[in-house]
């Protein structure tokens, strides 16, 4: 996708502000309370 | 050196594995209350060729349906806190063999909250408390008063727990009860395939109470009409005669707390976190 449009891929810091990255991988949601 | 993957907690796989996890630990439960998952603390995967592992830590609660209720625990509804809450943290191993998981070893602690109890509240007693089973057996009477044919007796008691107001205690006790065969002197319970159990719940005092009991469907019978025995029915050696099948203090109904048969090392030891045998 990136050739088709000519885009240049980028790494470093582009990637810090991927929004997976800010959740947190655990633990997981609460379902009933804590 | 061992590849390990930790997926996100609320992951798709994350939540398959603890619900295979759920289900078999209710499953191995045979007294007390079905459990609710609540939160998925932690999750480890072991690539492994034979298979991978997975390690996954569960937070649950319990739920107001007793483990021989056939309700399924989706629809079964978790205790609020007020009512004091208890819970279960378990460390369960996993392996996915094929596309299937299947638990190998489990661990669990269970514990009740008491943070939020307050004055007037309804608090839990020890299972074996004498007043509370005292008000347990009259509220069977009032039951047994209003039925037709049918004697029954109490085959486990769940809960206790008892509130101080201005004219004395108010007990609310939960029950399983069973059919039975009953002399003057005893009543034994029936132990056939369709011997019917029921739920019941008793709030009051010894002499003002309410008991309402809910009847447990009747086992799946085949086209043989042969009645399947449930496989929760308990074991003959549980069956209430006259005092309860839990002669220790217990102050509620504890998850099986460990199993690890051939994975001594996978689970870190913590000691016997229950007293409770299974």
């Amino acid at each position: 996708v990136a050739a088709t449009l000519g885009l240049t891929a980028v790494d470093g810091p582009a990637l810090q502000t991927d929004p997976i990255l800010l959740v947190p991988a655990c633990p997981g949601r609460v379902r009933f309370f804590k | 050196q061992v590849n390990v993957q930790q997926p996100l907690c609320d992951s798709p796989e994350a939540e398959e594995a603890a619900l295979v996890a759920l289900d078999y630990l209710n499953a191995q439960h045979t007294h007390g209350y079905k459990y609710a998952l609540n939160r998925i603390e932690e999750i480890k995967v072991l690539v492994r060729p034979d298979g991978d592992l997975y390690s996954l830590e569960i937070d649950l609660l319990e739920t107001d349906c007793h483990v021989l209720d056939p309700t399924p625990v989706a629809n079964c509804t978790v205790r609020p806190k007020v009512m004091t809450a208890v819970e279960g943290d378990c460390d369960v191993m996993l392996k996915k063999v094929g596309g299937a998981l299947t638990v190998i070893a489990f661990k669990c602690k269970t514990d009740e909250s008491t943070e939020d109890l307050c004055l007037g509240c309804y608090s839990l007693l020890p299972l074996n408390d004498t007043a509370g089973l005292e008000f347990a057996h009259a509220s069977l009477a009032t039951f047994n008063n209003n039925t037709v044919n049918v004697t029954y007796t109490i085959l486990e008691v769940g809960r206790i727990s008892s509130q101080l107001v201005s004219g004395g205690p108010q007990y609310s006790v939960e029950y399983v009860i069973v059919e039975a065969n009953c002399t003057d002197d005893a009543c034994v319970p029936l132990n056939e395939p369709l011997t019917e159990r029921g739920f019941c719940i008793a709030k009051g005092s010894l002499t003002a109470h309410t008991v309402d009991c809910k009847m447990f469907p009747m086992p799946v019978v085949d086209a043989n009409s042969t009645a399947v025995p449930d496989p929760a029915l308990p074991p003959a050696v549980h069956v209430f005669t006259g005092s309860p099948s839990h002669k220790h203090g217990l102050r509620h109904h504890k998850l099986t707390s460990h199993h690890d048969p051939h994975l001594s090392g996978l689970l870190s030891a913590e000691s016997a976190e229950s007293d409770e045998i299974v």
